[in-house]
């Protein structure tokens, strides 16, 4: 299978609803520092449920979209646009190897509370985890995202983390 | 539980020599270098290390530690794509992972990506490095629109200059 | 005690926010970002923290884990030039520092090396980017010798080459 | 002051003797992954005095030029060979800003002891560091020299660690 495309609402540094694709089987996120292209990273681990503790932030509140120039300066913004900023997602737009598309989405709230839905319908995070380990996606493991800054970490690894590593892809 | 980790090691302990002999070989050193893994305990390996070693061509035997910068990217990056091959998951994120390379390093992992990815196996590959990005099928770019304070998108196919 | 350590801080957070204006200014943003120190404990302020703040420019306030690779890089290499700038020593040497830069960044650090370099204090920058070494006065060339098994040097003046 | 030039002997990857410069006001390194640029780096850092701790490997006598292609193989090599690489040597030529040069000169052997000298003349650590700091270069502080990969710490370094820097610099 693959990524055909992602789909961000109000994600990190990505304000409003944006489609970021087609994705094919080769390709690269550029762009200057600064611009969102680890945001996009974290789009795609936020929503194959990576551990929030592995990501940037400790709070999956973080992950919402926040304009405005000075911090906690929303009370100076109007009330309707608190109200559209006070939830993200991001959906994976899948195709599996027949052909046929999953729609995997992920969504947080103000209070830091995920949402999952598989082709629009809710879903429990085991029924949503099984079906991404039904594809490879093995979210434990992890082991097919390398985040910025890790890759010299994993020729220095200690025997017991690469020990773990291949436990979990086993 | 023994047998299913030993099913994963092996795999992985039989490509991890031929993917860094890939990264590592050129017209210099057309044999590349030399890698393995090595168990510490045999008799429940699950519980105890897995050791790496990987030695460029022409280096001596030394640990891991003493590989310079750029050197322990490519043996990184060769224990990622063996591991991989393992029960591969669909696609692969790399976020700058080039950072230590230099040009020569930086191509020959392009070329093993351009190689390795197709419909069962995509990449996604952040980068800052001209040299990578140029062989890739796609790019996305991602730039910052200061008015209205957010990031933004435009994609480029590049499959259409090809020659 | 007290008063060695507040000659220093206080030097240094004056100089701070200059030094990360000089960094971060740009033709779309020609005032560069905002950086600050704050102490933590007022009375005996070496026994506790420092905490350092930066800004990139139209980025709202966020601690400094938010900030991208390349831009806490920037935000590091400000503190480092702004910290070198009480009792300076009389040489800087820096390994790779531009990693995670992108040609714009790379450029203003070049164009900072070159501009605050002199007699009195000297910059040894160990660099893959060729945005950054084209502007150094000389070349330290280290390449790898396969027969004898070593590195070896070749030095080059570009001052010579200057227009 | 400034550093003139720089002379290595069997220092890491630098094979016998060899000089490095001469450095201007803004000198580049410059390289193939592997060829021995942070090798150049550790000698200033060894040359100095920098605690082995800091440095690459632990142990002073790593920093022995080793040739041969397999590890421990040097019963293989001439004993000949074996005499002249059991110690190296790094010297950095250094010039005042009144203009004299000084001659600091720091060597290891192979139990990994260490032996300074100034001018040519053997001196304790003690007077080695004093002309150092009379120089402004703060071994302790350390903050003159930014190793590979590390760079990015400085900035999200915990408030303590940078308090302990101001302080080793006041
Ligand atoms: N919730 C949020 N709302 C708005 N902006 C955010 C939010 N979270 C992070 N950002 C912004 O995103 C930017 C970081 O983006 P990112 O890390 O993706 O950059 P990058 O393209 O990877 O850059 P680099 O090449 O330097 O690594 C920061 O400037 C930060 O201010
Ligand atoms: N005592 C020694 N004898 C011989 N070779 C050594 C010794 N110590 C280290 N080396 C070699 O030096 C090499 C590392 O050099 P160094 O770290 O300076 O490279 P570099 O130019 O900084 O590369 P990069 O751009 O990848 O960071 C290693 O390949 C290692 O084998
Ligand atoms: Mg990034
Ligand atoms: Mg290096």
């Amino acid at each position: 299978g693959r990524i055909i495309r992602l789909e961000l609402d109000n994600f990190k540094s990505y304000k409003g609803h944006q489609v970021i694709g087609p994705f094919h089987n080769f390709s690269c996120v550029i762009g200057p520092n600064g611009a969102g292209k680890s945001n996009l990273m974290d789009a795609i681990s936020f929503v194959l449920g990576v551990n929030s503790m592995q990501l940037r932030s400790q709070n999956l509140k973080d992950f919402i979209y926040r304009g405005g120039a000075m911090h906690d300066d929303q009370e100076a913004e109007g009330l309707s646009q608190r109200e559209t900023r006070r939830k993200a997602h991001v959906k994976i737009v899948y195709q599996e190897d027949g052909g046929r598309e999953i729609h995997f989405l992920r969504s947080v709230n103000s209070r830091g509370q995920s949402e999952y839905k598989i082709n629009d319908k809710v879903v429990l995070w085991t029924a949503y985890n099984a079906a991404l380990e039904k594809e490879n996606i093995l979210i434990r493991a992890r082991n097919f995202l390398v985040f910025q800054g890790d890759v010299e970490h994993v020729a220095s690894q200690s025997p017991k983390d690469l020990t773990l590593l291949i436990e979990h892809i086993s | 539980r023994y047998n299913l980790f030993m099913d994963a090691y092996n795999h992985i302990s039989e490509k991890i020599d031929q993917v860094y002999k890939d990264l590592t070989k050129s017209a210099n050193h057309p044999l590349g270098g030399t890698a393995y893994l090595s168990l510490e305990d045999n008799e429940e390996p699950y519980l105890e290390g897995i050791r790496y070693h990987a030695m460029p061509p022409m280096k001596r035997f030394r640990d891991m530690e003493q590989l310079s910068g750029g050197e322990k990217t490519m043996a990184a990056l060769a224990l990622l794509f063996a591991i991989h091959s393992y029960h591969p998951s669909p696609f692969f994120v790399l976020d700058e992972v080039d950072a230590a390379l230099d040009n020569a390093n930086v191509s020959k992992i392009a070329t093993y990506i351009r190689e390795h990815s197709n419909d069962k196996f995509q990449f996604i590959v952040i980068s800052l490095k001209s040299m990578l990005y140029q062989k890739a099928e796609s790019l996305v770019g991602i730039y910052r629109d200061q008015e209205i304070n957010s990031s933004r998108v435009l994609t480029l196919s590049l499959d259409q200059y090809e020659d």
